[in-house]
């Protein structure tokens, strides 16, 4: 389902280069659940943007269902990431001007779903935020904002979800009912890989890829209860 | 140092209210460790806006240091700000048009205080960002973001510290050395308030406020290793 190899990602700063992602290879297949773990900078986003289709890497190849990554035109890169992909941003990434349900309708509208808003309505009560739903996001909690942005990326049911770091603003409980969602999103088919930096998150899933200094340091399957 | 009598916010929106804080009460004294803790939406960030003095409340009353911050004009507000308060925002707040350098200034500038870039290289020194020093926020990771916004906080030596989940988008390892640095300045003085997810952290405050549903649930007072 998705093959990374050699992957790498340079960014320039005036006459300074950051090695943010150095040749990092593997595979995921169709349904797994994956978690992705390491220190602050190591390179968790800037993977998770050219996994997203969000970006395209300095060197390496990135193949998404066999289709070579780098060989897709502009439409084609954003077509992928409407019918196939969620992605829960780091930073949420809402638009400041709509409602919380305006955000997650969103990609279905793209998508010409019908039954936008009922579907949007649906996802909105399945992060438990039915009643801020005419909230815009500065009227809404920091973890309110995470869970709109979850909202969003699920609601088209997509078949791969990329969540970085999506419990960070919230409390335990309300973070264990977030990812008994994914585990449920997982056992329906859905390939899923979260980059987090919460253990009992990571105890959760059955494998985990550990980044350190843009290098994938540790690659392990676990048992999980 | 900080006394909260039936602090209350009310936010409208439309024809509906949201109670966010609803009679609030505790004393805080000078040199105190607390952390508050509380489901997504309980009233933790609306709290911390209203000691921050960045906002007003609806109802009771907030005195610092024996001042009715309702008495205040706005640029004796702002004074207040600048001097005596260091603030780390859930989301941080960075200008993205703004190195990393100049977001940890510019308080100093603010304050006219002199040897404003020596002071600003070194706290990011202290949260370990002293190569990331050119990078605007837009350059920098998640949890770099959260550095910077913590070493804007701490530049002036503020006599208090208002943390909004300072470690929320950190490695357990990067988010200890910040909690050592905090507990360092609370050792040099600091009154310090962190609102925080994590159990780890909270366990390390010798007292936690709980919130729920806008009101103080429970006030915490353990002794900590
Ligand atoms: N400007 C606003 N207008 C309307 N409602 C608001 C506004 N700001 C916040 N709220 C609501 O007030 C409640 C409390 O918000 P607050 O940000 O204080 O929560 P919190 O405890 O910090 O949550 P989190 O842990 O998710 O950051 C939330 O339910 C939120 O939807
Ligand atoms: N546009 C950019 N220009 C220059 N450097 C960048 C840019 N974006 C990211 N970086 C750098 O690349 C490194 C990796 O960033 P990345 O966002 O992938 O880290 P991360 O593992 O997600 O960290 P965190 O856990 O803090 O979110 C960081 O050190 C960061 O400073
Ligand atoms: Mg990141
Ligand atoms: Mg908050």
């Amino acid at each position: 389902m998705i093959e990374v190899a050699q992957l790498s990602k340079t960014y320039r700063l005036g006459n300074q280069e950051v090695y943010a992602l150095r040749e990092v290879s593997f595979n995921i297949s169709k349904g797994e659940l994956v978690s992705i773990m390491g220190p602050s900078g190591s390179g968790k986003s800037t993977l998770m943007n050219l996994l997203g289709c969000l970006d395209l890497p300095s060197g390496g190849s990135y193949h998404l269902a066999n289709i070579d990554v780098q060989s897709l035109k502009a439409n084609e890169l954003a077509e992928v990431r409407n019918k196939q992909i969620g992605f829960v941003f780091q930073n949420f990434n809402l638009l400041p001007r709509a409602t919380a349900l305006e955000n997650v309708e969103l990609p279905l509208l793209y998508g010409r779903i019908p039954q936008s808003r009922i579907k949007a309505l649906d996802s909105l009560d399945k992060v438990g935020l039915r009643d801020r739903a005419k909230h815009r996001p500065n009227e809404l909690s920091g973890g309110e904002r995470q869970r709109v942005a979850i909202a969003r990326a699920i609601v088209n049911n997509p078949s791969i979800i990329l969540a970085d770091e999506p419990t960070g603003n919230l409390d335990s409980k309300t973070g264990v009912e977030i990812l008994n969602s994914f585990k449920q999103l997982n056992a329906e088919g859905a390939t899923i890989i979260l980059v987090t930096h919460d253990p009992s998150v990571s105890d959760q899933c059955p494998r985990t890829l550990f980044m350190m200094d843009g290098c994938l340091s540790k690659d392990e399957r676990k048992p999980v209860s």
